[in-house]
C-alpha cells in the first residue's frame, strides 16, 4: 500500500481537485483506493455529498479515540463514494479544534500514519487532501506519507506560497531517515497569461529536480465534475484537465523514486 | 474611519484579490486607505515585494505587545506599497504560531480592534485580509470590523464552505449588540461552465438579502497585476474585473447599511 499526501499551505491551488482526479483514476485501472479527508473545511467531503456537520465516524474519531485511551478501528470509519474502488474516510467541522488541543495530547503527530497501518491489505493506495494551513493535521500527514504532492497553481502568489511549503517540508521531515520524495505539480496552467508563462518557467529553474516536468491545465470541466459529485476521470474522461491527471499518475506509479 | 473585513474559511476563492482590488479604488479616489494582512501564509504582503520572514514590524508585533505588556504603536508597522494613498501592515510567519498560543493569553481577540482604534484619524478606510482557517485571526478580524465582506468563487464546493462561514459569523458575532452587516461578493463567475451558472442562481435564492446583486467575472488580469505587484485599479483599470470591483465600492460607500 502506498500512502500519498497532497499539500500545500496556500488556499485555493487545487488541491482538493488533485485528490479526487488522482483517486478516480487509480480506481478505474482497478487499484483499490482510499480518499481521507483532513481537511475541517471538508471540501473532499461534500465533493461526494456527505454533511461534514451531520457525521458520527469520521477521521476526528481517530483523534478523539487516541486522546481518550479507547482503540478505534479505521474501517468502522469509511464510507462508499458511488464509484467503484474507492472509498473515502470523511473529515467533520470538530478536526477544527484539534490544533488548539494538540499542545495538551503529546503523540498527536502519529495517529494518521498509526491508521494507515492498520488498512495495510485493505487498499492498494490512500491519498490525503490536507488543509491549507500549518498546523498537526498537516504535520500527521506528512509523517503518514510515501510521497508528498505539491500542487501549485502558476501565478505569482503561489510561488511564494512555494518557498514557504519546502521550508515546511525541511522542518517537519528532519527527523525521518530518508527524505521525503516529493513532486511539485504547475496546476491551472493559462497560456493566456504572462503571468502563468513566467511562474512555471520560474518554477522549473528554482526547483529543476521535484517539478513535474508536464502541467495541468485550466479546465473548466472540473468545476462541472465537482457539481455532479463525480470524480473528473468518470465524468469527463477525455478533458484536457483529466488527461494531464493520467499522465501525472502514470509516471507515478511506474517510478516514484524519480520524475 | 471604516475598517472592512474579507473573510472566507474556504482557500483561493478571491480574498486577496478583493482587499487589492478595493485598496487599490479607494486609493485612487483619494480616500487614504491602510491594508492589513492577518494571514500568516502572507499573500497580501508578497503581492507588495515584502518579504515576511524577514519583517521585524508586523501585525505579529501587536500580539506580542500584548503577551509581553508592552505597548506598541501601530503606526510604526505600516509600510509603503508604492501607491498613492495606499499602505500596508504586512503579515509575518510568526503569526501561525499564535492558534496554538492563544488558549495561554485571554483577551487575545481583541488586539486588532484596539490597534484599528489608535489609528481613527489617519485612515478613512482599514481593510483586513484574513487567512483561510478559523482562528484566532479571523477572530480579532470579525471583532474589528463594521462590515464583513464575504467572497464566494461560483462553484459547488465554495458554496458549501459558505455555509459553513456564516455558521461562524453566527456563532462569533453573538456577542456584539447590533448584528454585523455581510455582502457576499461571487467571484470568478465564467458564464461557459453550467456550475458558475447554477452556483450563483443557488446563492441568490439561499441568501437574498445578503448577495450583491452583481458579480466578479473570471479576469486573467489578476493574475498578471499580482505578478506585477500593482493593484487592479492601476494596473488594469478598464479590465471586466477591475470594473466590477469599482461597482462594488461605489455601493458599499453610497450605503453600506443596504446592498
Ligand atoms: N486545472 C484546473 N482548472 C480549472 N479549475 C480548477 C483546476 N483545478 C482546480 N480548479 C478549481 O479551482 C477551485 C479550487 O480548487 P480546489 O478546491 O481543488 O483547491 P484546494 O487547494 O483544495 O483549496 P483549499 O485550499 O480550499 O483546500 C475549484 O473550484 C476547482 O474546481
Ligand atoms: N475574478 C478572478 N478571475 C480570475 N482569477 C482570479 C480572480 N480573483 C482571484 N483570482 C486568482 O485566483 C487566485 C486565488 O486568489 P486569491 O489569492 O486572491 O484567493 P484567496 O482567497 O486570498 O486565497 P487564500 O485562501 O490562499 O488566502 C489568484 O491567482 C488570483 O489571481
Ligand atoms: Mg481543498
Ligand atoms: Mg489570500
Amino acid at each position: 500500500m502506498k500512502v500519498w499526501t497532497v499539500a500545500n499551505q496556500k488556499g485555493g491551488v487545487g488541491k482538493t481537485t488533485t485528490t479526487v482526479s488522482l483517486g478516480g483514476l487509480l480506481a478505474q485501472w482497478g487499484l483499490r483506493t482510499l480518499l481521507v479527508d483532513i481537511d475541517p473545511h471538508a471540501s473532499l467531503t461534500s465533493y461526494f455529498r456527505y454533511d461534514p456537520d451531520g457525521l458520527e465516524e469520521s477521521v476526528y474519531s481517530l483523534f478523539k479515540g487516541v486522546a481518550q485511551n479507547q482503540t478505534v478501528d479505521p474501517l468502522s470509519l469509511i464510507h462508499p463514494t458511488g464509484t467503484e474502488g474507492l472509498d473515502l474516510m470523511p473529515a467533520e467541522m470538530a478536526l477544527a479544534t484539534l490544533d488548539r488541543q494538540a499542545g495538551k495530547l503529546d503523540g498527536m503527530g502519529l495517529v494518521i500514519k498509526q491508521a494507515m497501518g492498520q488498512l495495510q491489505n485493505r487498499y492498494d493506495h490512500v491519498i490525503l487532501d490536507c488543509p491549507p494551513i500549518l498546523g498537526v493535521l498537516m504535520i500527521n500527514a506528512l509523517a503518514a506519507c510515501d510521497h508528498l504532492i505539491i500542487p501549485v497553481q502558476t501565478e505569482f502568489l503561489s510561488l511564494k506560497g512555494l518557498e514557504r511549503m519546502l521550508h515546511t517540508l525541511d522542518m517537519v521531515t528532519k527527523s525521518r531517515r530518508v527524505p521525503l520524495p516529493y513532486h511539485i505539480v504547475p496546476t491551472m496552467y493559462d497560456q493566456r497569461t504572462r503571468a502563468s508563462i513566467d511562474s512555471l518557467k520560474v518554477m522549473r529553474e528554482s526547483y529543476p529536480d521535484h517539478v513535474w516536468h508536464s502541467l495541468v491545465p485550466v479546465d473548466t470541466q472540473f468545476r462541472e465534475a465537482s457539481k455532479a459529485g463525480i470524480p473528473p476521470a468518470f465524468f469527463a474522461p477525455q478533458s484536457h484537465g483529466t488527461l494531464a491527471y493520467g499522465k501525472l499518475v502514470e509516471e507515478l506509479l511506474n517510478d516514484h523514486e524519480t520524475l
